[in-house]
This record gives C-alpha cells, structure tokens and sequence, in this order.
C-alpha cells in the first residue's frame, strides 16, 4: 500500500527578502492543496498517471505559478503553452508545446500519450488534436493575469532587443 | 513551470509536467518541459523525474532521462544520481534549476541550484511537507 507523490512549482532565484510571510503562506497553501488533490487518488489505490495529472491541473489553474492561468507571455504578449508526460510502466509519452487555448495541457499531453501514435504534436495541429479529443477548450485571455502582464511590460522596457534591433551597449533610449 | 510524479500502489511511477516556458520567448522557442528525456520522464526500473530551470540546459544535458540512467547503468540511488546532475553538471555549467523526483522505492529527492524551488512531497507513512527556500 506505498506510494510516494513529489510536486514542484518552479525553481529560481526567488529573494526570501522580496516575499512577504503572507506571499509564502498563500504559495505554500496552494501546494498543500496539490498534494491533497493527488493523494485523494493514490489513497484508493488510483494510478500515478491520475495522481500526476490531479495535482498539475491544481497548479495550473493557480496563477501563482508559470503553468496553465498565470503562464508569462511571450514576445507578442500571447500565452504558448508546452506540457509532457509519461507513465514509467509502459514508456509510453506524451507532450504538446506551443498552445494558446486548451484551459489544462497536462491534460492534451496525456490524450497525445494515450489517443495518438505520436509523442509530441505541436502548436495549431496539437490545438485541432485537442479539440477532437473533447478537451476544454477557452479563449486565450483566460490564461491573462494582471502580475504577468506587468513583468512582460518591464521586460519589454529593459530588454536590449528594443524594436528587433539588437542595442549592445544596453542603452536605455 | 510545475511538475508532479508519484509511485502508486501498484509499483507504478509517472511525471508530469507544465509550463508557460519564457518571459519575452520569440521565434516559437520550446524548453525543456515538453520533451521527454530533459525535463521529463519515467521508468519503473529506476525514478519519475520532473525539471525546472533554463530549459536549454536542460535538454542539452538530457537531464531526466540522465538521472535514471544513472541509477540504472551506475547504481546510483535516487539522491546521488539527482545530486550529481544539478547540483554538479548543471550547476558547473551555469545551468539553474532543479528536479524533483521519487524512486521504485518511494524515496524522494528534490534538488535545487538556485535560490528557491515551490516543491512538496506527501507519503504513505503521513510523511509530508511544503517548502520554497533551502
């Protein structure tokens, strides 16, 4: 009756001085709820795939991490998702990359492992496998958040790739 | 980017992972989360492996599929095999990030080079814990 479930929400250089006791509560509560979500399953003797899929849709419909709701935006300011799985007892797999509008890609990654003889399908085509395969389907502003928004403009202002044209000495007009 | 893995009742193990990828990413540029063998993969005769970090090394390194391979070929544990690849290769090379991971065993490992990593794990035994920093 073992088993085992480990979650993460992304690494980085996140400064202890720049998150507040209360910001560290609210991203520790989420992950508890990850964790909750994912052993309700393995508890009852489901498989790792559910528990794995259980837990990152918790994360993914969380703005608090860059997965799903709350992903960053890329250089057109759009969301484009990637996603991958794979279930150890057969190496069998599946990933999607650059989607705009399926509401979980864990769960298009999965449909890519189970459904199709492939192991990745990519941008438009991944968006029609989806769609065929029933999965939630929304508009592409679902995934907005005003704090992503916000570190987009900033980069925007600071990147050195200022109108496509490369700036080497860091000139900030 | 987010990732779960998870050894079930029946000996199973699984990963999984999810990502927005890059602030500012142009020219339909991927990292490493949706390719199978840098930050994801699973094998029941070894581990269940889930990456974050600046994909790129990640996928030159093909960091997930290394970390089993290494149990496998070398007879590492979980914890050596994942110290070895982040907290060594990676890291000698500049590459941040960090992996979480459970074993045919149940044993956990979640290495880190960087500051911070959002990870968790919960057990059987009621073991269980949530933590961001070192």
């Amino acid at each position: 009756g073992r088993y085992s479930l480990v979650i993460h929400g992304g690494s980085g250089n996140i400064s202890r001085e720049r998150m507040s006791l209360e910001q560290e509560a609210v991203y520790l509560e989420k992950l508890n709820e990850a964790l909750q979500a994912g052993e309700a399953i393995l508890k009852e003797g489901g498989s790792s795939l559910d528990a794995i899929v259980s837990a990152i849709k918790v994360l993914e419909d969380s703005p608090l991490f860059n997965a799903g709701k709350g992903a960053v935006f890329n250089y057109e300011g759009r969301n484009e998702l990637d996603a991958s799985i794979m279930d150890g007892s057969t190496l069998q797999a599946g990933a999607v990359a650059g989607i705009t509008n399926v509401k979980n890609p864990i769960t298009a990654a999965r449909k890519v492992m189970e459904q199709s003889s492939h192991v990745m399908l990519t941008g438009r085509g991944a968006e029609q496998f989806a769609f065929e395969q029933g999965l939630e389907i929304v508009d592409p502003s679902y995934f907005f958040d005003q704090r992503r928004w916000d570190q987009y403009r900033e980069y925007l202002r600071n990147s050195t790739q200022l109108r496509g044209v490369a700036d080497p000495d860091n000139k900030m007009g | 980017t987010v990732g779960a893995v998870a050894l079930d009742m029946h000996g199973n193990l699984a990963a999984g992972t999810s990502t927005g990828g890059m602030t500012g990413k142009r020219f339909g540029r991927i990292g490493d989360s949706p390719i199978i063998g840098a930050g994801n993969y699973a094998n029941n005769q070894s581990c269940a492996v889930s990456a974050t970090g600046h994909g790129e090394y990640f996928i030159r390194n093909v960091v997930a599929y290394d970390i089993s391979a290494q149990m496998i070929y070398l007879g590492k544990s979980l914890e050596e095999a994942g110290n070895a690849v982040v907290m060594e290769k990676l890291k000698e090379q500049g590459g941040d990030g960090g992996i979480i991971a459970v074993d045919k065993d149940g044993n956990v490992a979640m290495p880190f080079n960087t500051t911070g990593m959002f990870r968790g794990y919960i057990k059987s035994t009621g073991e269980t814990k949530v933590s961001i920093f070192e």
